[in-house]
């Protein structure tokens, strides 16, 4: 995360490679499932030996004896609809829910985040030298809508996907923070509207930053989870 | 630190199950675990084999053959592991062979051998014992002659001759740095014996089979899991933790061949192994360094030890199995980055057919997903119980196994799947032109429960 500063997102999973390295991003729907981008997975029709999600941590790197950590070993991985870019990954055995492990909302199906929503976006992927990447990273950035989006992206930005404002600062997702979330306010709940994925350049001041829009996909998650 | 189980190949989930005429050659040893199994089969010159069955009893069953069609019979088993002596199964030689029990039985030019125990057309002095595996008239090398297993030949003319069996480190060769070597060498360029990779003595390490499916790490054959310049194993001399092996390398021309056909340039499948492009900054617009520099990081990827993996310039590349394209950057500071703003190539089929809206009414005769999965009948539970099926949606139309959408799913037609990793599937079908996907624009208040609640108060919890 570009010009974050550490926080907590108790929803935010940290993905481990077989080596144990974080690789990337995901996001806590319930206690046996995790949405990240399809982007980071070779494949979704593999089994997933070696590779498990990490919670109940602020620290990329915890020590080995942190008690709030939690290490679950993914075994399925389902891909979402082709254009969605959305996996699923199932956790082994349930996550335990305290102060530093939760779920986070889900959005009613088709609903659109209305403009200067807060939203923040989470991970402990690269800062580009302006914050401490041993530690999660948050960044408060506010939803835009598609068609302020389309003039600066001049209409690339489909649907199916969503933007959040471009500070002149430069503030954005990067490199191993892709699959993590794009989390916005609700009352008093934080729902996940968006899901990070690549895109060109990092925290690129004045450009707004693109997510796939995860209401478009609620009924795929449900369904998914309940099958 | 020499485990007897190096002296044996394993077949995992298999049973040698021998023919009711000879079953009562097969010898049981109760109580016995896997480690003591296997030492009482290596002392024994009976024992070729052993079935080693964990549930729902352990039980070792030591076998006088290894598996032929003529003797007995390898089943599946999934709670029988079986281990067969590797010198009656393996197709090569290590050293001159003195130890090879294999069942080749003509000579470099083609002669059949002579059977050990006549004297004719040759006579001899060799007669077979238990020990010295002079069977009938398979080549051996009892006087550890330098040309490997010989025989005596039926050809009066020719009294004995070479049987040419190769050497294990040239049998199977390898193309650059041997990451897809599946060959059966077990010892080091040194001589050292491999330690099992399934085994954490005496060398603890990461490489467990089971979390590296990909890396066949097959008892203590030498293997190449970490993209190491050449094959190599963990040694049963604890003072040497890791050596690499001496194995053939294959000409080049062979390794040209195979490999232009898989090359991708504008997108990369699975982890980008074969990605070729020309994509030469990190996602963050940092220049690549290049692969023959040193500078600003120094690193083990030296185009012409990997001269396959395409490492020219500073392309963004895979030489060792990371999760996708990557490359060292150019700024001191951020040693490698992933390429993810490479596109992965769409691995969906060509779509057969279109539908309507979200396709709750398709009726077509389309039985694919969208990777070109056959679909399973809506009417079996095998190998997906199915939650929705002709009694649950009667009016869905869940004929045999046509795509269909009874939950009137927004994502178009799906089917349950014969593959057993996936439950379901959206199938091969696209929505028919000028259909649009409607986006509701204004939800009055939605009401959370149980979700999205943190807290906020940061410094507790970063103490």
């Amino acid at each position: 995360i570009v010009n974050g500063i550490p926080g907590n997102s108790p929803w935010t999973v940290s993905l481990r490679d077989r080596k144990g390295n974080h690789f990337c991003g995901g996001s806590l729907v319930n206690s046996r499932w995790v949405i990240s981008t399809k982007q980071c997975f070779s494949s979704c029709y593999v089994d997933l030996p070696g590779y498990s999600a990490m919670l109940g941590t602020l620290f990329r790197d915890p020590q080995e004896d942190e008690p709030s950590v939690q290490v679950i070993p993914l075994t399925k991985i389902v891909c979402g609809p082709s254009e969605s870019q959305l996996v699923m990954l199932q956790l082994e055995f349930p996550a335990q829910f305290n102060e530093r492990v939760s779920q986070i909302c889900l959005p009613p199906e088709r609903y659109i985040v209305p403009e200067d929503t807060e939203c923040e976006i989470a991970g402990w992927g690269e800062t580009k030298g302006t914050g401490d990447e041993t530690v999660l990273n948050v960044a408060k950035v506010p939803v835009i809508s598609n068609s302020r989006c389309n003039q600066y992206f001049r209409g690339r930005v489909r649907e199916n996907e969503m933007c959040t404002n471009a500070f002149q600062g430069g503030v954005g997702a990067c490199e191993k923070d892709y699959g993590g979330p794009l989390a916005c306010r609700n009352s008093d709940c934080w729902v996940l509207e968006g899901v990070i994925i690549p895109m060109r350049r990092c925290g690129h001041p004045g450009q707004p930053n693109i997510f796939i829009r995860v209401s478009v996909y609620v009924d795929w998650i449900k369904k998914v989870m309940e099958m | 630190y020499r485990s007897p189980l190096n002296d044996f190949q394993r077949s995992e989930g298999r049973e040698l199950v021998p023919t009711s005429w000879n079953s009562n050659l097969v010898q049981m040893l109760p109580n016995l675990n896997l480690e003591e199994c296997a030492s009482r089969c290596s002392q024994s010159l009976d024992c070729r084999a052993f079935n080693y069955e964990t549930r729902p009893t352990v039980s070792c069953k030591h076998l006088p053959w290894v598996a032929d069609r003529s003797n007995a019979e390898v089943k599946r088993n999934v709670n029988c592991d079986l281990y067969e002596k590797k010198v009656y199964v393996r197709q090569c030689i290590v050293g001159k062979g003195e130890d090879y029990r294999g069942k080749v039985f003509t000579t470099k030019s083609g002669l059949t051998c002579q059977q050990w125990w006549s004297k004719f057309p040759h006579d001899h002095w060799w007669t077979p014992t238990a020990s010295n595996g002079l069977e009938l008239n398979y080549c051996r090398n009892p006087d550890g002659d330098n040309i490997g297993p010989w025989c005596y030949t039926t050809d009066p003319e020719r009294r004995y001759e070479s049987c040419n069996i190769p050497q294990c480190k040239d049998e199977v060769c390898i193309t650059c740095n041997g990451e897809d070597y599946r060959g059966q060498v077990d010892h080091t360029a040194s001589g050292k014996e491999c330690q099992r990779w399934d085994q954490q003595h005496p060398h603890q390490h990461i490489y467990q089979p089971e979390k590296y499916p990909d890396k066949s790490l097959d008892d203590n054959y030498c293997r190449n899991p970490d993209a190491s310049p050449v094959p190599w194993c963990y040694t049963t001399d604890p003072l040497v933790e890791r050596e690499n092996c001496n194995i053939s390398k294959c000409p080049t021309v062979q390794v040209e061949k195979r490999q232009r056909s898989s090359f991708t340039t504008n997108c990369f499948r699975g982890r980008g192994e074969d990605y070729r492009g020309k994509i030469n900054e990190t996602l963050s617009g940092i220049p690549c360094q290049k692969w023959n520099a040193q500078y600003p990081h120094e690193h083990p990827f030296y185009p012409n030890i990997y001269e396959c993996k395409g490492l020219e310039e500073n392309y963004c590349r895979n030489p060792d199995g990371s999760e996708a394209p990557w490359c060292f950057t150019s700024v001191p500071e951020m040693r490698t980055a992933l390429c993810l703003q490479i596109k992965r190539c769409a691995d969906d089929i060509e779509a057969e057919d279109c539908y309507q809206e979200n396709g709750k009414n398709y009726r077509g005769a389309v039985r694919k997903t969208r990777k070109g999965v056959t679909c399973q009948r809506w009417n079996v539970n095998t190998p997906h119980r199915t939650k929705i099926n002709p009694l649950t949606h009667p009016e869905a139309n869940l004929t045999e196994n046509y795509c269909r959408n009874p939950d009137g799913d927004q994502h178009g037609p799906w089917c349950y799947t014969t593959d057993p990793k996936t439950e379901f599937d959206y199938c091969a079908i696209k929505q028919c032109a000028g259909e649009k996907v409607s986006l509701t624009e204004q939800i009055e208040r939605v009401e959370f429960s149980e979700c999205g609640k943190r807290e906020d108060r940061i410094q507790s919890i970063l103490r």
